[in-house]
């Protein structure tokens, strides 16, 4: 699910 | 992390740390938009609500620590320390065109229709825009600094680093957020503009003005 890997991004 | 993200996120440390500068060593505002600055605050505050309740790792907290600290610095700057210099007439765009048509997208268009989801994504969707009170501040007045010529640039560079970093991930991880890509695409082109103009002038020693 994109949603969760991209909150490791400011 | 990937030396695009790291680049960028770099250089969106050096744009924040050029405008302090700027604030502190001319103790002046002129030509910085309040608005951008509050609207970068309300970004910030929007996406990094679960500083406290994920931990990424230690470069991941500490940037967003920076990030909400100065921009909030920033602010106290301009609307109050240094207040006298805060140019209220030419930094008049109407934020609210930005943020009402923003917050009804992020409920409509997002990846999940819960509460932290949507907010990430009314960030995400604000930061693209942010910038358009300054650069119209900029061409209110027809010109720019050139040290806010330089803070400009390495923000703008910022989100087209992360451009090249969404890229970077696609082919080495199979990663792929699409409104963080076509958000990106859009704040980074703002930009273009301003960025012909840095280039043609600023990188030739002269001043930016715009024909007013």
């Amino acid at each position: 699910d994109p949603a969760e890997l991209v909150k490791d991004e400011l | 992390m990937n030396i695009f993200r790291l680049c960028g996120d770099m250089s969106h440390l050096a744009a924040i740390i050029i405008l302090l500068l700027k604030m502190w060593k001319t103790r002046s505002v002129a030509g910085i938009s309040g608005k951008s600055q509050i609207l970068f605050a309300t970004v910030f505050t929007a996406r990094y609500l679960d500083l406290f309740t994920s931990f990424i790792s230690i470069y991941n907290t500490c940037m967003k620590v920076f990030f909400i600290g100065t921009v909030y610095f920033t602010i106290y700057l301009i609307y109050m320390k240094f207040k006298a210099t805060y140019d209220s007439n030419h930094d008049s765009f109407r934020v609210e065109f930005l943020i009402v048509p923003v917050g009804g997208l992020a409920f409509l268009v997002n990846h999940e229709f819960a509460p932290l989801e949507i907010i990430w994504t009314f960030s995400i969707y604000l930061e693209s825009v942010a910038i358009l009170p300054q650069l119209f501040m900029i061409s209110k007045t027809g010109e720019a600094e050139t040290i806010t010529s330089h803070y400009l640039f390495a923000l703008g560079s910022y989100r087209a680093l992360y451009l090249c970093n969404w890229i970077y991930r696609y082919y080495a991880e199979g990663f792929f957020d699409l409104i963080a890509v076509v958000a990106g695409v859009v704040q980074t082109i703002l930009y273009c503009d301003f960025f012909y103009l840095y280039i043609t002038k600023v990188m030739k020693g002269k001043k930016i003005s715009l024909p007013a």
